[in-house]
């Protein structure tokens, strides 16, 4: 299967549900580990270290407020330049298939609102793309908050639940969430043409989604009060009446 | 019979029975993913501690084994009915979860809770 990985004692127990989470989501071990690098790697590194101790630990003071946060990066797309001083890149999330067991409790677009480039000041902003729409804009509905991101002061966060769970989480297939990445250059256009050249792979922006697992396992149910262990405190003479 | 055993039964002030070091009990135990084949696609943490329970369940099963009913009345049927009855297991009792952070096939990055990873406690059940 792809994916699973050569490790032999996996294959000995797959009924086990860790061992089918571990299967779908390694990637196959004679595959080299998936670089990520940059700003993505960091913002989930820093997100575990506020989570969990050094021993994987989950912190009880956490306020991650999920258990499963699975950054999303973008399908490299090529930015195209417009008429005046705008630039569109489209950035194309693909989302996996909507797993029964995990509901989605918050959806997080991280971007770059300020871009320097070669020189350049530019703003930047995120927004939905509809197919066909006169107005391709979030609504207040769609949109809680955008804040400035933990990164740096250049990325901010802007929560998208609803857009997300309206458009797109009943799927069962792969979908795919499609944001427009708007920068204008703050004075001037001149060479902003040629800016966008190349940066197709521009650590730009990423998709946060958090997920509680619905599926936990149900608390097991404590030992009956007056089960043998606690008569064994008081005297050993009730213990042999139970027994016989 | 029965009574012969339990009068045997250490109370909660009592000492433990038997020679502790053979007893069901916790042991401490680290792996590092690497040596479980795992570490081309785990980032954090870079040790994980599972740990193991190992010891003899006694035919006297000690106070604070946490031990349920059944594992009491096992031993008695091992002990008084039938021997091909197994004695209750060392084993497992509580659990806690730990916190994984991933690189998936495709690329994403996953930060992810594990329940029931690393053995806290242990029981003969």
């Amino acid at each position: 299967m792809v994916g699973q990985p050569s490790t032999a004692p996996l294959a000995e127990a797959p009924t086990s549900p860790l061992i089918w989470e571990l299967l779908e989501e390694a990637p196959g071990k004679q595959q080299k580990k998936p670089q990520v690098l940059g700003h993505p790697m960091r913002y989930m590194l820093e997100l575990y270290q506020r989570s969990a101790d050094a021993r994987g630990h989950p912190r009880k003071n956490r306020t991650i407020g999920a258990t499963m946060v699975r950054l999303v990066r973008p399908l490299v797309n090529v930015a195209r330049p417009l008429r005046g001083p705008q630039h569109i890149q489209t950035l194309d999330f693909r989302l996996r298939p909507n797993q029964v067991t995990y509901q989605l409790v918050r959806a997080i677009v991280v971007y770059r609102h300020q871009l320097h480039l070669a020189g350049f000041h530019l703003s930047c902003h995120v927004e939905p793309w509809v197919q066909k729409s006169p107005t391709n804009h979030f609504s207040s509905s769609e949109i809680s908050s955008s804040k400035p991101s933990l990164l740096s002061k250049a990325w901010t966060e802007m929560d998208i639940t609803q857009h997300v769970q309206q458009r797109l989480w009943n799927h069962k297939r792969h979908g795919v969430l499609r944001l427009h990445f708007m920068c204008q250059q703050q004075k001037g256009s001149e060479g902003l043409e040629l800016l966008w050249h190349g940066t197709s792979s521009l650590d730009t922006a990423f998709l946060l989604l958090y997920f509680n697992d619905t599926h936990k396992s149900v608390q097991k149910a404590k030992l009956l009060p007056g089960g043998l262990e606690e008569l064994m405190e008081r005297d050993s003479s009730l213990l042999l009446q139970r027994a016989r | 019979r029965a009574g012969s055993i339990a009068s045997k039964i250490p109370g909660p002030s009592q000492e433990h029975y038997g020679p502790e070091s053979n007893q069901c009990s916790l042991h401490h135990f680290q792996v590092s993913f690497h040596q479980l084949g795992w570490d081309h696609w785990i980032i954090a943490p870079n040790l994980y501690t599972p740990n193991y329970c190992k010891g003899a369940c006694s035919r006297v099963l000690r106070y604070g084994l946490n031990s349920p009913n059944h594992a009491i009345i096992q031993n008695l049927v091992n002990e008084l009915v039938d021997q091909s009855v197994p004695q209750p297991a060392c084993v497992p009792y509580k659990y806690v979860p730990i916190s994984i952070l991933l690189i998936e096939a495709n690329g994403s990055i996953l930060y992810k809770e594990y329940e029931d990873m690393i053995a806290q406690s242990c029981t003969c059940r």
